[in-house]
């Protein structure tokens, strides 16, 4: 796994050309909101249960 | 004979009708628990046709001399009801005979995901017509499959090549053991991997979450099988430590929508190893057999 593969696995999802370029002031104040986090949560825990099959 | 398991299992033809023919194989201890299929062929033994038949075909449809045989494999579900799967199809010449093989590892396959031992490999062979409309060929009618009167012997009678590899030797090892270092001669396993993305520049102020995950990665050598069995199958290459088994991850990320930052949550597909095998590249992906 590199930083790249990272990168380039997370600009597809996005459907971003390149990584967005944000300053600490935009996120300083930023609050995630709980239904986002409830969000990550609960796929945090699917990715536990759920596998797939590789190569 | 040319795999270092070699196993052969004889058939039975249960029931024929003029172009489809119901094989039943007992599986039964078959294949070695901690093994894996490489590959399971059937063979059929295709017998001649009479010169009188073969000048009559002649006379009456000059067009082929092509049948298509087909095998598929079938699972009788609890309630009674029949299910099948395409398996291998392929055209054989009435001008020939002897053994045929077809390659029913994914037939195999379906019946190991069954996890009933007990009950028989059930394969539908049928004989077709290379194709159909008015100029099709009637070759399909001569095509005969031994023994559907066994000719007391067992020649001729069907038979299921299963080609295994031993896991034990074969396979991988699980995780790494944490206190060995990894070297040339280590077995592919599956080793610990800290991906940190709050040290990674581009990540910078926009993922959130999660600060770094465990991506693990397999390392290690797999041990490669019997010359014969390469020389047999040449379209298997080197047997290879891989992810075989993976998860997503889940990640935090802020994207700007009309100027000003918005949390989202977007999901990476398969960034966290589950399970390392030794697999060859142009081995057979089972499919999954749906419920």
């Amino acid at each position: 796994m590199t930083e790249e593969q990272i990168l380039g696995s997370l600009l597809q999802q996005l459907h971003l050309g390149e990584a967005p370029v944000l300053d600490k002031s935009d996120v300083e104040e930023l609050v995630t909101p709980a239904h986002v986090r409830a969000q990550y949560v609960a796929l945090l825990k699917r990715s536990h249960e759920v596998r797939s099959r590789g190569k | 004979r040319f795999s270092q398991n070699f196993r052969e299992v004889a058939g039975r033809f249960l029931v024929s009708q003029a172009s489809t023919h119901l094989l039943v194989f007992i599986m039964e201890q078959r294949l070695p628990p901690n093994s894996e299929l490489v590959q399971a062929v059937l063979r059929l033994f295709q017998e001649p046709v009479p010169q009188a038949a073969l000048r009559r075909h002649e006379r009456l449809s000059p067009r082929s001399d092509w049948a298509r045989v087909t095998v598929e494999w079938l699972q009788v579900r609890k309630d009674g009801s029949n299910r099948t799967a395409l398996i291998d199809s392929r055209l054989v010449s009435i001008r020939e005979s002897g053994w045929k093989a077809f390659d029913v590892t994914e037939a195999v396959n379906f019946w190991q995901q069954l996890s009933r031992p007990q009950e028989p490999l059930l394969l539908q062979v049928s004989v077709q017509r290379e194709h159909l409309g008015p100029l099709a060929s009637s070759a399909h009618k001569l095509v005969r499959l031994a023994s559907q009167e066994p000719l007391g012997n067992g020649q001729g009678e069907p038979q299921l090549e299963l080609h295994t590899l031993n896991l034990r030797d074969f396979g991988a090892q699980g995780n790494c053991d944490a206190e060995a270092p990894v070297t040339q001669g280590t077995r592919c396993c599956r080793q610990e991997m800290y991906i940190d993305l709050q040290g990674m520049k581009w990540a910078e102020n926009w993922v959130l979450e999660p600060p770094g995950f465990l991506a693990y990665e397999c390392v290690g050598t797999c041990q490669q099988p019997p010359e014969a069995l390469t020389f047999k199958w040449p379209f298997l290459g080197p047997r290879q430590c891989i992810a075989s088994e993976t998860t997503s991850l889940p990640m935090i990320v802020s994207i700007k929508e009309g100027g000003r930052p918005r949390p989202q949550v977007v999901s990476l597909p398969n960034m966290r190893v589950q399970k390392c095998s030794c697999a060859s590249d142009g081995a057979l992906v089972p499919r999954k057999l749906e419920p």
